[in-house]
């Protein structure tokens, strides 16, 4: 799975995700990945895209679960990130999110070994991670 | 500092064990092409759909990611393909799911929030009308990587190990770990 979120000059933020699913997988099974709301969400505060075990990321509602925790409980990102994948692994589930807030902060949170991810500021400075 | 683009190429057991320093490299190398092609876009004053959609296809066209080209296969040795997308500001939303023949599904996905009255789309039905939006339209054979045909070999061997050994009424301790997208 790919995702990405991004700001614009305008402040509006987007978030997308992609997927090939999972290997092996039957019965037309479909993840979180395409789940408005589960692997994705965006509203005018953050955007938000997930990773993993898609089926407790749709049951957790997950990528909507991080924006209701900013809006309702006026949580930081990361805080409501953490939160999310800390929920999802209490479930049995694993996987990663990421997510950026309108004021150019973001979260890249998980509870698997690695994540394949990377970040650039409005100055264009790159950030490139892999491992935990 | 304030950053105005983040990505991530999918989580799981990804440990310095199991990676060779070229494979690093050319999963850091990707990374970095995906961040940049987004930020050129708002670069240029473009939308963030548009910043998504750039760093989105440079990971759907490289056979490192589970996405576009280098997805993995599903029992039947398909190439089944989903996508999604929302943006913030209209709370407008596009996606695509269980497709074969949309090179670039998140494209797709942006097709249907901006062109269409729908949220979701599936199937046969979401790549007709990728094709009537002009998207480009492959050979299901262009999502074929040896590296995940293999995956998938090994995946119906266990599952096959595991039926042999639930059948003969033994412990159930193999585990499929192919779950993650």
């Amino acid at each position: 799975t790919v995702g990405a979120v991004a700001l614009d000059r305008e402040g509006n933020i987007t978030a997308g995700t992609s997927t090939g699913g999972m290997t092996n997988k039957r019965w037309n099974r479909i993840g979180d990945s395409p789940v408005i709301g589960a692997g994705t969400y965006a509203n005018a505060q953050v955007g938000i895209s997930g990773t993993g075990w898609g089926e407790f990321f749709i049951r957790s509602t997950a990528a909507r679960t991080v924006a209701a925790k900013m809006e309702y409980q006026h949580k930081d990102v990361k805080t409501a990130t953490q939160e999310v994948i800390a929920e999802i692994g209490k479930m049995g589930g694993d996987g990663g999110l990421i997510a950026l807030d309108k004021n150019g902060n973001i979260a890249m949170e998980m509870n698997t070994a690695g994540m394949y991810r990377g970040a650039i500021t409005d100055k264009g400075e790159i950030e490139v991670e892999i491992y935990k | 500092k304030k950053y105005v683009l983040v990505i991530h190429g999918g989580a799981g057991t990804i440990t310095k064990e199991n990676m060779t320093p070229e494979k690093e490299k050319a999963y850091k190398d990707k990374l970095t092409e995906a961040l940049k092609a987004g930020y050129a876009e708002i670069q240029k004053g473009k939308t963030s759909v548009d910043a998504v959609q750039s760093a989105i296809v440079v990971m759907e066209n490289s056979p490192l990611f589970n996405a576009g080209k280098g997805a993995v296969f599903t029992h039947e040795g398909r190439n089944e393909l989903d996508a999604s997308v929302m943006y913030g500001k209209n709370k407008s939303a596009g996606a695509v799911a269980g497709v074969h023949t949309i090179k670039n599904p998140i494209k797709a996905a942006i097709a249907v929030m901006q062109k269409s009255e729908h949220v979701m789309l599936s199937g046969k039905g979401a790549e007709e009308f990728a094709k009537e939006q002009k998207l480009e339209i492959v050979d299901p054979k262009y999502f074929w990587t040896q590296d995940r045909w293999n995956g998938l070999q090994k995946a119906l061997e266990k599952e096959k190990l595991k039926k042999a050994i639930s059948q003969n009424k033994k412990s159930d301790y193999l585990e499929i770990d192919q779950k993650f997208g």
